[in-house]
């Protein structure tokens, strides 16, 4: 394992996955992850962010991921 | 997608943050 929850690996997995330079936005995440609580999503972007997996691109919506670019 | 310098240089600029931020936490880890 890699230290994450289940749901924070989801929101990561979902961001690495996508390869445009803007990153993903968090209404596209939201979209993809139906049945994930919003606050859930929040959470976990702000836990991946603190620890430099993902930072915020064109704005403080929109992410990419640290790994694999 | 077509992006402005200011909005190139942003990202490069959180990019290098987080990958800072990620040494430390490993860094911790160990």
């Amino acid at each position: 394992t890699n230290g994450l929850t289940p749901h924070q690996n989801q929101v990561l997995f979902l961001i690495k996955s996508c390869k445009g330079s803007e990153g993903m936005g968090f209404e596209e995440l939201k979209a993809r992850l139906q049945g994930m609580n919003v606050n859930t999503i929040k959470q976990a972007l702000d836990f991946l962010s603190n620890e430099g997996h993902i930072y915020s691109t064109v704005d403080d919506d929109h992410y990419k991921s640290t790994d694999g670019d | 997608t077509c992006l402005t310098e200011e909005q190139k240089r942003r990202i490069e600029e959180n990019r290098q943050k987080a990958l800072a931020r990620r040494a430390e936490r490993l860094a911790i880890q160990k």
